[in-house]
């Protein structure tokens, strides 16, 4: 599964995600990519948000839409919000990870698994990528 | 204002001793390649929709990661993909599953936001549409890598009932599915 999430200058968020899903699935098993609100989400007042992982899980726990209803409701910054899907994720038995980026250009990219490859590259151009813990 | 693009290829049993220099080299390169064609897209004035379209276009034209070219492999030996797009300005959003001969999934999902009142389609229909869209279609063929179709030989010799995930960690080796008894490993 690949991911991206952006700000523009206009500032507008865009977020998608594309995958292959998982070896040996069967019965045209669908994961949580491309559920609008479960592994891609976007919405100018919260985040842009895309998930990787084990996609049954993201998609019961709706984790992109989940991210940008606490930091809507109750506050939370991209990065509380975030982590705190993911923990919910984790309870259920699911791992994977998020990435995601508030209008006002904060990151977020937690995981819970050994490493997750990603990257970020800001208005002055510089480029950070990274693949383990 | 700002203008920012992040990006992942994927999360799992990802760790510095299994990974010799140069593949590791090969994902650092190409997840640079990925940010900075979107950066040249926003730098540009573009959209973010654009710059996150641009990015993953690069990543699902890479066979390194588990989209577009490189995909894993169905129980059946297929490669079926799936993608889905956002655009927070407006909310307006699109998605394709289940599709085998898309080049890349994500433009499919970005037209049916942008060229139907749908938000999602699947299979068939949704490569007819890509088609009528004049997206570039491929024999399923073209998303073939052989580590991927050595990744299901395994799966299958193993245990042929159970799905694996693309970077599945020692934990979610032994998690049961109780539904299906439908273990997960990597």
């Amino acid at each position: 599964t690949v991911g991206a999430v952006a700000l523009d200058k206009m500032g507008n968020l865009a977020a998608g995600t594309s995958t292959g899903g998982m070896t040996n699935k069967k019965y045209g098993r669908v994961g949580d990519s491309p559920i609008i609100g479960a592994g891609t989400y976007a919405n100018n007042l919260t985040a842009a948000i895309s998930c990787t992982g084990w996609g049954e899980f993201y998609i019961r726990s709706v984790v992109a839409h989940d991210v940008s209803a606490m930091m809507e409701y109750k506050g939370l910054s991209v990065a509380e919000a975030s982590a705190l899907a993911l923990e919910k994720v984790a309870k259920l038995g699911g791992e994977g990870g998020i990435i995601a980026l508030d209008k006002n250009g904060r990151i977020a990219m937690p995981f819970n698994t050994a490493g997750m490859y990603r990257g970020s590259v800001t208005e002055n151009g510089k480029i950070e990528v990274e693949i383990y813990k | 204002n700002k203008y920012i693009l992040v990006i992942h290829g994927g999360a799992g049993t990802i760790l510095k001793k299994n990974m010799d220099p140069a593949k590791e080299a090969a994902y650092v390169t190409q997840l640079t390649k990925a940010l900075q064609k979107g950066y040249e897209v926003i730098r540009g004035g573009k959209t973010s929709l654009d710059a996150v379209e641009a990015a993953i276009r690069v990543l699902e034209d890479s066979p390194l990661f588990n989209a577009g070219k490189g995909a894993v492999f169905t129980h059946d030996g297929r490669n079926e993909l799936d993608a889905a797009i956002m655009d927070g300005k407006t909310l307006g959003a699109g998605a394709i599953a289940g599709v085998t001969t898309i080049r890349n999934p994500i433009s499919a999902a970005r037209a049916v936001m942008e060229k139907s009142s749908h938000v999602m389609m699947i299979g068939l229909g949704a490569e007819k549409f890509a088609r009528q869209c004049n997206l570039e279609l491929v024999d399923p063929a073209y998303f073939y890598t052989r580590e991927r179709w050595e990744g299901l030989q395994k799966a299958l010799k193993e245990d042929s009932t159970k799905a694996v995930l693309d970077h599945g960690n020692k934990k979610s080796q032994r998690t049961e599915v109780a539904a299906y008894k439908d273990n997960k490993f990597g």
